[in-house]
């Protein structure tokens, strides 16, 4: 139990320094026990530095930067163990234009292991898009569904 | 395994029977504020057997069924199916392509059904239970929900590792 | 203190009121006094409804619908009480683009009152700008500032 | 009144004297995620006396001050100037152009000036107490913030209504 706990926990520590790198072009993340002798109670930490940046607390890291962060971590854990389906809703709210086409393409590694449902308002996560159904309410209060592209 | 398709009916903003086909891959859902799309998101945690009214942005049950607008009236029922294909046998169900049903009328009355037969919302989560889809707060992440990933309490983040382990 | 109060929240109110619905094309939405009898110590509520939809509680709002509306007062409150100068950050991170657009014509019938830094991401609100600073990382981890656009 | 000017220098990744101009009407500050856009912000909240290290997203009041990179040297003060053009008089002092300075030295040493004069945080919050600004969570919306003027609780909503009224 605790093993297999230590186990996986450094495993999705790895996964996690390496998509942080990829998403950040560099930089180093880490989850951290903050009790060696107790791996089953004590809490478990974040840390964060991009590149060129000093480590410090994750409070002070940007909007932009928690939430690739964020998605780092949450890419870390699917790796270990890949959710059959996937839906994130504007999860990249947060990204300037430059980080949303990275995590498009990084997206797109996942996609033989885990199928993505991404609500979203920017076009670069659009673009990484194989499908796109267009919400809509022409008639006030009322959703209906058109298809708007598919792409092989 | 993955979602074929989903069906809507008088859940939320979605009166109308619609349906969405998934394929592989992935699938972008767009539009403007307000058109619809995060309860397409709320529509896949019901479906799956969501208790909590918050995680639904509501404040009673009730609140999923289709209130009516200024110009037509209310509905009597909500109801939710999401079909999905089970080729590589990942759920631990006899079938390559399972329907799973939800159904909640406002007298509170409420139905799940797997392939057309009704079962408790027990057998629902038993059935996804190792996909850990819904439950680990993982799979599904909610608007505005992202930066939760990084200041769970640490107790929220074991579980999920423990979940994911 | 009781009469003023009343008489603020009154005005308030109708600001509220009037520019909830140019924001949102129609609509209703009021800020309402928990209990009327103790003015000066009951919850004041918000209630919104965009247009051609029903009263609903405010939690089933959509992201963006609860943004506009969060702007909305806000907007209310400075019409009564212009801030000489406003630091809004990212505040509309939500809303779409047609939103946008609406949000950058709205500030700009408060500029003869009040002076605005908005931080944003989006072209929109660069749009409604008057002068544009980019702030730029060359050197990692060291913020320099470049004047970008300056209109008459 | 607007505020005409902002110098910083080693607050947050402004190590280097930094001066923005303000004009009348709407400045936009654009700029890559993390570049340094919302320490403006801070800084703009610090140099009218914020105390709390929460909302200056820190976790000590020292950590406003530059940590240096991985390439260059911490600093060791921080000091951000904020220039306002007062012809109207809207702010109770007689001067026509008013200059308040906030600075920080890691020993913990700080110091407040109006138009280089030292003086005591009071003075700058008793200054700028009748604009409202910094003070009632509507002239300063932090970054991801907004939402909360609508789920504030009912005191806070209650004492911004009070200093609006
Ligand atoms: N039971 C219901 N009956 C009718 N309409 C409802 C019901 N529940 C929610 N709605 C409506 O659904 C709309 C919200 O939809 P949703 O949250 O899916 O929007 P969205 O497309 O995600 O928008 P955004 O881009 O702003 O996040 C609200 O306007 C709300 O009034
Ligand atoms: N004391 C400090 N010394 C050096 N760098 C600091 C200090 N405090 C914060 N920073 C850095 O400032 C950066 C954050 O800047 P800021 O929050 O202004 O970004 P931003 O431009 O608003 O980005 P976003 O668009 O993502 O919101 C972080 O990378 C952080 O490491
Ligand atoms: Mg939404
Ligand atoms: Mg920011």
């Amino acid at each position: 139990m605790k093993k297999q706990f230590i186990t996986h926990f450094r495993v999705i520590n790895e996964n996690f320094k390496e998509v942080f790198a990829e998403l950040f072009g560099g930089g180093m993340a880490e989850i951290v026990l903050g009790d060696e002798q107790d791996v089953l109670n004590c809490n478990i930490d974040i840390i964060a530095q991009p590149p060129g940046k000093k480590l410090q607390n994750m409070l002070l890291l940007s909007g932009g930067e928690r939430c690739l962060t964020a998605i780092a971590l949450l890419f870390a854990i699917l790796k270990l163990r890949p959710s059959p389906f996937c839906v994130l809703d504007e999860i990249e709210a947060a990204l300037d234009d430059a980080n949303i086409i990275r995590f498009g393409e990084y997206i797109r590694n996942y996609t033989s292991r885990s199928q993505f449902i991404l609500v979203t308002h920017r076009k670069g996560t659009m673009e990484a898009a194989d499908m796109i159904y267009g919400v809509t309410m022409q008639e006030r209060g009322i959703s209906r569904i058109l298809s708007m592209k598919l792409t092989d | 395994m993955y979602l074929k398709k989903l069906e809507l009916q008088g859940f939320k903003s979605f009166p109308e029977k619609t349906v969405i086909e998934f394929h592989e891959g992935v699938t972008a859902i767009v539009g403007p504020n307000g058109s619809g799309k995060s309860n397409i998101t709320d529509a896949i945690r019901w479906v799956l057997g969501e208790q909590s009214v918050k995680t639904l942005r509501g404040s009673k049950m009730e609140d999923v069924i289709f209130t009516g607008t200024q110009s037509r009236r209310a509905m009597g029922f909500a109801e939710v199916t999401m079909v999905i294909d089970n080729t590589d046998g990942r759920l631990p169900v006899e079938y390559s392509e399972i329907s799973v049903s939800r159904r909640l009328y406002r007298s509170g009355d409420s139905e799940y059904l797997i392939n057309k037969t009704v079962c408790r919302l027990k057998d629902v989560q038993t059935m996804f239970m190792d996909t850990g889809i819904g439950r680990d707060g993982y799979s599904i992440v909610s608007q505005g929900k992202v930066d939760e990933i990084l200041s769970h309490k640490s107790e929220d983040r074991r579980k999920v590792f423990e979940e994911a382990s």
